[in-house]
């Protein structure tokens, strides 16, 4: 669901 | 520091009634919750991440009321056609969060 090294606490991202 | 925070009461009451309205559980909301209504504000998704990391002022990956009101804020500004700023000024840090 999110991309590796983003933020994980960004639904955004 | 005591400087005062530019959401105004009568804006503050207004995105308070919109938290509310989300079913805020524990007094927080979660990115689920907030996210379809800052896509409401049909800004580009970049655009609402950088909101969102600029009001999550803890990165719990939710919003409480203090938080929520920094990413509606950020909102109205941008749909106002002011840029979104990178990092938060000292005015938009909720007094309780400084």
């Amino acid at each position: 669901q999110y991309p590796a090294g983003g933020s994980s606490t960004n639904p955004f991202l | 520091v005591d400087i005062p925070w530019v959401v105004k009461p009568e804006e503050k009451m207004k995105f308070d009634t919109i938290f509310d309205s989300l079913g805020p559980v524990g007094g927080m909301l979660t990115g689920d919750k907030v996210k379809p209504v800052l896509l409401n504000s049909k800004l580009p998704v970049d655009i609402l991440g950088r909101v969102w990391e600029l009001s999550d002022l803890n990165r719990d990956g939710m919003l409480d009321k203090d938080e929520f009101s920094v990413a509606m804020y950020l909102v109205y500004r941008a749909l106002e056609g002011e840029p979104v700023p990178m990092s938060l000024p000292p005015p938009l840090v909720p007094p309780s969060k400084r």
